[in-house]
């Protein structure tokens, strides 16, 4: 572990918990992409799977049942509890378009040919582009309330803390993973353009608005 | 070496 992952993870944590802020207490999904909580739930469930059958640590066990636990209790607040606030009409990326090339590229470009490892690369593809139905929504609705950007902030914000740590393992103990290292800097890249909004107007107090 | 099986991230 390097300060760089732990703050990557604790990024990532912060942005699941500042998504369910925000759909509890506004009790709404307004703004909010179903498609690609279902997407994060599948990168979850699919990467998370050898917690049966490999324990490396406390903490890496307790973080997998955290993600899966909260992305499967968003889905649940999205389309069960608060299912008449969901944006539908906005929320209409297809999915499939995501889910069969990323599933196909796994089959081709992989570490090892086992199930658990083709699941697991299909789950590091799909989560390169798991927010290109929620980045779709914010620029067809045209704006995003704070608390979603700063949802987006931070779930940016860990993947770009991994390519960090990706670095420091590379220069402090050899240690690399091509595949985790180009689609992390791909969904790193999908992020600029909502970086770069955040920084010049959310910080500034203003709301995301997107040039319509 | 490229990392084979054993993922130790998140």
């Amino acid at each position: 572990m390097n300060i760089f992952r732990l703050a990557g993870d604790l990024s990532h944590l912060l942005a699941i918990i500042l998504l369910l802020i925000k759909i509890w207490k506004t009790r709404s999904c307004a703004g909010i992409s179903g498609k690609s909580q279902i997407l994060f739930a599948v990168v979850y469930i699919s990467r998370y799977l050898d917690l049966v059958t490999t324990f490396v640590s406390v903490y890496n066990t307790v973080m997998k049942l955290v993600f899966i636990v909260s992305s499967v209790a968003t889905l649940y607040m999205m389309y069960v509890k608060f299912k008449a606030t969901y944006d539908h009409n906005h929320d209409s990326f297809r999915i499939e378009f995501l889910l069969v090339p990323c599933f196909v590229l796994a089959l081709l470009i992989h570490a090892a040919f086992t199930p658990l490892e083709i699941l697991w690369t299909f789950s590091i593809y799909l989560e390169a582009v798991a927010i290109l139905p929620q980045l779709f929504l914010v620029s067809k609705t045209g704006e995003a309330e704070s608390i979603t950007s700063h949802y987006l902030f931070a779930l940016g914000s860990y993947r770009a803390l991994y390519l960090l740590n990706w670095i420091y393992r590379y220069y402090a103990e050899g240690h690399y993973d091509l595949i985790a290292i180009f689609a992390g800097a791909i969904q790193t890249i999908l992020y600029c353009d909502f970086f770069y909004l955040y920084i010049t107007k959310v910080l500034k107090g203003k709301k995301l608005q997107l040039p319509a | 070496s490229v990392e084979g099986n054993n993922h130790d991230e998140l």
